[in-house]
């Protein structure tokens, strides 16, 4: 999956892949205080293309531990687990689910809204591919808003740029490719070339998507994720994420 | 009569009877049955004889057609008003002829039979037709077509197509003729359509390689159900009407609050109390860890197996189990206080907050008769229970057998927001209690309510229901203005498990138009059908509990019009089939289910009885036998004796 991180105050947005294998959860979200946790389980294409298999969000889980709610998402179904009970709706269903002011909301065939006491909200974005495609598969896309009342201590692929980070991207220079310039990102201490490009964001236009102006990072977010996008793997869809 | 009905194998018997066909069409349009049985016969003796028609037709079927031909003289039918009926028949009595519908002892179903006297060499040909909704129960739909031609046929087929737009998820057609009959079915299914053939050569039919009787005996079964996809179900718009399927899956079952009072008075003595204790081992081990429950047993005298609701632990159970096995039936019969008694143990959970607030509250009552001590009224019964059952309760009611009047159970059922069922009182009770209980056991939503933009719908059927149960369906129905309409939305809201759910549909009016007009044999009202008996099963019900004669009255008034209208046969119209000159006339009408119109042999004992030239209760006053019903005239379709209720 690609990330982007949106960073309103200094206005650019940063981006990266991480390719883990099929089957792995990453944790995007793990607020331990306000006891949020949001992982995405990777699900792969059909085959290897230019051998390398892509990853995709197949499945996103919440978990919301004040309400002891969990929400799942998949390609197919979205459901909430409440202790042993569970209710689902399908993504041809247009229809909500509520629970303890916790609001799931499913636009048939299009998205996922969940709202938390109307403060926290969640988009979970269906991506249908043709049925019969030799490699793509369905697969989804979360989108978490910055006014999100997360605490300091959220962390998570996502989670840890909750506050905005200080950024500062400079020197930049034509790269080998002459539409994708080069710069140079200082963050945290850490020096690192990025490269400027394009990724889209389906929130509003599900099929094209939307152009956004992006600084890669490369080598999986390398120098701007914490530590290895491998300390993000956790065991459970509803695992929060443990303290080096 | 074709050109080859006269060559080719006999199938004569010695009565000079010959069926040269015998022919079931049934189409299945979305859950709406049309089904045309279809037999052509003669009388090959030199002497008159009695002809019989008898069909089985399952109950809550509506028939809509039939026509008889006599030797090229057709008779046809119409619906009337009842009184209008009898007057018209009293004036033009049919001679040697009689028709009816008549109560049967199989489980949901009932007879159609005619009977005609007529002189040898002469042809006949019957034709019924009769439609039903196939209601969803454990997860399917079952269209039972009863197959009981009586002698060889010639031509013997039947033939189904089942459409239905929200796709077909399978299709069975379990063997239930016989092992005589393996691979002779053949079945076709695509994604929508289905097509259905049972063609049994003679020698097929033959019981063996030398018997002139028929081994086609029995019921011919079709399974099936649809794909789901959407928890808000499908609304189908066609031709001004509206039908919303409504089966959610996906959602974990409701906790219950389970009673069950069984009647353990001398009448359930011997295979009634060994199956009831049967089933109840089971029904009892189906019970889930979030249920509670409790027993009371009663006769004259009512006991608790325990004085409130238990949690349906292995142990409890394990005991319910053994107090159930303990149970010796005598005495009387006092319903008013075990129902009141099972009413207030529920009250009392409920008052100690006991029952969680998101559970389905239900009594499981079963009973074999009559009461005969204590509270002997029904109405008083029916009113007490009514006063002290909570609005979240519901009473579920079996009767064992015939000597039940089910009637009243049906009544105090409808008036609790729960089902009746009759069970019938043989080898097979354990299970025909089984199946019901599992109908009920699963209750996933509560309070469901369906609402649609009130601008545009008009003569809804019942939107707003008690529990939704896995495995089954809820049906809405209404009139929609297509004309000034390009989607019907609709709005449903339920109580789940854990959750309240809110779920949307929105269907374009235009959307089946293609599709039907590129079925031949799908039925282009289907919907305007399938509305008009959802309307007046409802109207019935409604009637059944209606406190004021003038009340029933306007309900009575209201059904007769709907029953002319759509051409259906109720409980307050009549069937009257004439000659072309109108100077000859039979009578058919819809029995209703009460105690004195049900079937002796509850233990599925079925005597034989003599033929009678014209039913009783066809014939109001008694006529001079004429020559030809003087003799004895065999039937080809030998039947139990049957009681006619003529409402």
């Amino acid at each position: 999956p690609h990330f982007i991180i949106n960073l309103p105050k200094s206005q650019k947005n940063i981006c990266f892949n991480i390719n883990a294998e099929p089957g792995k959860i990453l944790n995007l979200v793990s607020d331990a205080d306000t006891g949020v946790v949001v992982n995405g389980q990777l699900i792969g294409a059909k085959k290897q293309e230019h051998e390398k298999l892509n990853t995709y969000f197949g499945k996103i889980g919440f978990y919301f531990k004040s309400k002891d709610l969990k929400v799942e998402v998949s390609t197919e179904m979205i459901t909430l687990k409440d202790g042993s009970y569970s209710t689902g709706l399908s993504w041809a269903d247009t229809g909500s689910i509520i629970r303890k002011r916790l609001l799931v909301s499913v636009k048939r065939e299009h998205n996922v809204t969940i709202t938390v006491d109307g403060e926290m909200s969640f988009m979970v974005v269906l991506h249908r591919v043709w049925k019969n495609h030799p490699v793509n598969v369905d697969f989804l896309g979360i989108y978490i808003p910055p006014s999100n009342p997360f605490s300091s201590k959220a962390h998570g692929l996502i989670g840890q740029f909750m506050p905005e980070p200080e950024v500062s991207i400079f020197n930049e220079r034509p790269g080998q490719d002459p539409k994708k310039p080069e710069a140079t990102m200082e963050f945290k201490g850490h020096k690192f070339t990025v490269t400027r490009g394009l990724q889209k964001d389906y929130r509003t236009d599900r099929v094209f998507g939307t152009d956004v102006q992006c600084w890669f990072v490369h080598n999986s977010g390398k120098g701007f994720i914490d530590g290895h996008y491998t300390d993000y793997l956790v065991p459970h869809l509803y695992s929060f994420l443990k303290n080096p | 009569s074709t050109s080859d009905e006269h060559s080719g194998e006999s199938t004569d018997d010695s009565d000079k009877i010959g069926i040269y066909s015998y022919k079931v069409q049934s189409t299945i349009t979305s859950r709406l049955a049309s089904t045309m049985i279809q037999s052509k016969v003669v009388n090959n003796a030199k002497h008159p004889q009695h002809l019989v028609f008898e069909v089985q037709i399952p109950k809550g079927a509506f028939i809509d057609n039939f026509t008889m031909d006599v030797n090229g003289i057709t008779f046809t039918s119409s619906i009337k008003e009842k009184s209008e009926a009898r007057r018209m028949y009293a004036q033009a009595r049919a001679k040697g002829k009689a028709a009816g519908i008549v109560r049967s002892n199989a489980l949901d179903m009932e007879n159609f039979r005619t009977e005609v006297n007529v002189p040898g060499g002469t042809k006949v040909q019957f034709e019924i037709h009769y439609q039903e909704m196939i209601r969803r129960r454990l997860s399917s739909y079952e269209h039972t077509i009863s197959l009981r031609p009586g002698r060889l046929a010639k031509h013997l087929e039947v033939d189904i197509r089942i459409i239905e737009p929200q796709g077909l998820r399978y299709v069975h057609t379990p063997n239930t003729l016989g092992d005589h009959f393996d691979g002779i079915t053949t079945l076709s299914k695509g994604e929508k359509k289905a097509h259905i053939s049972f063609k049994p050569t003679l020698a097929q039919q033959r019981k063996c390689p030398t018997c002139s009787s028929t081994a086609v005996d029995g019921n011919f079964v079709v399974q099936y159900d649809v794909n789901r996809e959407k928890a808000a179900g499908e609304l189908e718009i066609f031709n001004g009407y509206f039908i919303h399927f409504f089966a959610p899956e996906n959602l974990d079952p409701l906790p219950k609050n389970i009673l069950f009072v069984i009647d353990v008075s001398g009448s359930m003595w011997g295979l009634k109390m060994k199956q009831t204790i049967e089933a109840m081992k089971a029904i009892l081990g189906q019970l889930q860890p979030s249920d509670q429950f409790s027993l009371l047993d009663f006769n004259h005298n009512v006991r608790c197996w325990r004085d409130g609701l238990v949690e349906a632990t292995p142990s409890q159970i394990d005991e319910a189990k053994n107090y159930i096995q303990g149970i010796h039936p005598n005495g009387g019969t006092n319903i008013n206080e075990a129902l009141l008694r099972a009413t207030f143990i529920l009250n009392e959970a409920k008052n100690l907050g006991m029952l969680d607030p998101n559970s389905v509250s239900m009594i499981v009552f079963v009973s074999d008769g009559d009461p005969t001590v204590g509270e002997l009224k029904l109405t008083t019964i029916q009113k007490n229970v009514k006063q002290n059952m909570q609005d979240d309760f519901s009473l579920h009611c079996l009767g064992i057998g015939f000597d039940v009047d089910y009637d009243f159970l049906q009544r105090l059922a409808q008036e609790n927001r729960g089902t009746a069922q009759r069970i019938f009182g043989n080898q097979e009770t354990s299970s025909q209690m089984q199946q019901f209980y599992s109908q009920v056991s699963t209750p996933l939503l509560r309070n469901i309510e369906f609402n649609y933009p009130q601008e545009s719908v008009s003569d809804i059927t019942q939107n707003s229901f008690h529990n939704y149960f896995g495995g089954s369906e809820i049906v809405v129905s209404g009139k929609v203005d297509t004309q000034n309409l390009q989607h019907l939305e609709s709005v449903v809201t339920a109580t789940a498990s854990n959750a309240q759910l809110v779920m949307e549909t929105l269907a374009d009016v235009e959307e089946l138009d293609d599709f039907m007009s590129k079925d031949k044999y799908a039925d282009p009202k289907f919907t305007e059908k399938l509305w008009a008996y959802l309307t007046v099963n409802q109207l019935l019900a409604e009637r059944n509990l209606a406190p004021t004669a003038a009340l029933k009255r306007n309900i009575t008034k209201s059904i007769l019009q709907m029953s002319l209208n759509h051409h259906i046969v109720t409980p307050f119209t009549a069937m009257v089939i004439e000659n072309p000159n109108g100077d000859e006339r039979m009578l058919a009408d819809q029995p209703r289910d009460n105690k004195k119109g049900c079937c002796p042999g509850t233990l599925g004992i079925t005597p034989k009885v003599p033929d009678k030239t014209i039913p009783s209760w066809a014939n109001p006053t008694p006529v001079a036998p004429s020559p030809a019903s003087a003799q004895k005239a065999p039937t080809f379709a030998m039947k139990p004796i049957h009681t006619v209720d003529n409402d």
